[in-house]
């Protein structure tokens, strides 16, 4: 059981390594297990060295660094655990233009093999979708605008 | 599997039966605030079998049928997710599966309904199903407004149980 | 002393349902107590109603209307209370670009009669500014630039 | 009353003392994720007397002092706020009024140190002042990222409380 869960957590740990140093170029971050020994005793931290820092608290870290951190670990997971379609409400919302950008550069490169629905006010996000469905609301009534753009 | 299309009837802001498709790939969804597009997210977790209202806002599942300002206010909420299934990944022979919630108001309380391609089915059906095919509620693949950071302030604890639950 | 809180809600009510009409145009709001004879024995609760829709629970706001919402309370709560200055961190976050305007809008104005410290990464909200300091960190240390410009 | 600068000096990620002036009016700051802006609204936490650690993203005091990369570990951190008093609204003679308060490590532990004026005052000293003229905890004038709809969220009892210190 235990061979089982650390097989996992070190591939997840890979996935993040690498997903991490995608989104913060320069920066890096590894999954800590608080007991190595019995990793059952123990939680999951994580280390997380934005570019050019020191590593700090986790909760120290700015909200967008603390964005950057999250969505590199459910990318991880994702990758090691793939699911047919994802659905994301607004999770660029602290991100600078710099890193909306890099996020969703990253969806766009993983919408290869998994559908993702996003909602989003951010340009950068909009503009790397392959399709935008317009949310509008008329005396309290919800309607879907431009879903019959794309020969749909 | 992906999604084609998810139908909206009468759920929380959606008074009027509405059909979105979705294509491959990356789709993005914007608009004002308020205008309803958390609500399609709400659809998504409902449809998908979430138990707690909360996480769709709501106190008790009426509180997601539809209400309106001119006294329209009906009696039911449903919604329908479309999967396109062409390499197998659900265990159903069709090409096109079709999972329908729903929930009915009546004076003798509220009353859950679930159907897979028509058929009455239980919520744990879909569960399983859904399952099956890789999406869960503890699978991170809808994340809610807001929440993203949630991974960061949670225990550490809680964050190893994520990875337990996937192993 | 039931007599001074009532003094003191009905005019942070009356200031509060002024505001909110500023930042959601045709929408309505007001604070209701919930135990009128003895305030003290229930809580305060909000009732509002974004342009043409219900009054609906507080829990059911959009990000964004919950943000305004917020905000309408608090500037009146200001308005009785003047402060002298205030510090504001990403309080646009949640909002649309039309209602970003709105709050920018609304800081400018009542930054006549106190000064305004506001964090931001929304263009609407620096360009209603009347001075910006651009923060950048090099090599893990912060520094302030843009400090000299108008004459400082 | 207003605020004339704010001169932050080995504290959080300002490593080197760096003074910032504000105008009158509508000041805003920008800049890249984890530049340091949030810290700068931590100072002003810091400077007016906030006791809990936590709303400054530190468990200890001690957290709040620069660590660098290169070994450059300052043992003290300290924020300066210099307030324009011309209308008298602080009851103090001068027309400007400078609050400091400074966190210092040793190996006997951390020693806080509180001036007004350069003279050597308690925190509460620092409080009143700063209560005279309309600056408190409870007076909702400094809002930390993501809080603003924490009014929203807290429950309907504390909001009326909130109330109730002002009345
Ligand atoms: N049962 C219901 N009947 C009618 N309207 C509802 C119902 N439940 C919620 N709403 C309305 O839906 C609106 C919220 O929609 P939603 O949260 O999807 O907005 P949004 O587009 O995500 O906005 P934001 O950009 O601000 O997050 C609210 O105005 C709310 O009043
Ligand atoms: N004691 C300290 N010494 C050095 N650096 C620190 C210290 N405490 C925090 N930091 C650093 O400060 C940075 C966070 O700064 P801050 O929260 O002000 O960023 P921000 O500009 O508000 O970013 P965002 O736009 O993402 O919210 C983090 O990278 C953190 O590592
Ligand atoms: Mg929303
Ligand atoms: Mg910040």
């Amino acid at each position: 059981k235990r061979e089982i869960f650390l097989n996992t957590f070190d591939e997840i740990n890979s996935n993040f390594k690498e997903v991490f140093s995608k989104l913060s170029p320069e920066g890096d971050a590894e999954l800590v297990l608080e007991s190595q020994d019995d990793p059952f005793e123990g939680g999951l931290t994580i280390k997380a060295k934005p570019a050019g820092k020191n590593v700090r608290r986790l909760e120290a870290m700015s909200g967008g660094e603390k964005s950057l951190t999250a969505l590199s670990f459910i990318f991880a997971i994702q990758r090691y655990n793939p699911a047919p379609f994802y659905a994301f409400d607004e999770i660029d919302m602290f991100l600078d233009g710099a890193n909306v950008e890099r996020v969703a550069k990253m969806i766009e490169k993983l919408s290869d093999k998994a559908q993702f629905i996003v909602v989003s006010l951010r340009k950068p996000t909009l503009e790397s979708s392959n399709r935008t469905i317009g949310i509008t609301m008329d005396k309290g009534v919800s309607k879907a605008t431009g879903v019959n753009l794309d020969g749909n | 599997m992906r999604v084609k299309e998810v139908v909206l009837n009468n759920f929380k802001s959606f008074g009027n039966k509405t059909k979105i498709p979705f294509s491959d790939g990356f789709n993005a969804i914007s608009g004002p605030n308020g205008s309803g597009k958390s609500n399609i997210v709400d659809a998504f977790c409902f449809v998908t079998g979430t138990t707690s209202t909360n996480q769709m806002r709501a106190e008790n599942l009426t509180d997601l049928i539809y209400e309106g300002e001119n006294g329209k206010n009906p009696n039911y909420a449903e919604v329908t997710l479309k999967l396109e299934n062409e390499n197998g990944e659900l265990p159903v022979d069709d090409d096109e599966v079709e999972i329908t919630r729903k929930v009915k108001e009546t004076d003798k309380g509220h009353y859950s309904y679930y159907y897979i391609n028509g058929n009455s089915v239980k919520l744990n059906d879909i569960r399983e199903l859904l399952a099956e095919a890789g999406v869960s509620e503890n699978g991170y693949n809808i994340i809610m407004q807001g929440d993203v950071t949630g991974l960061i302030n949670m225990s550490s604890k809680n964050r190893r149980e994520i990875i337990d639950e996937i192993a």
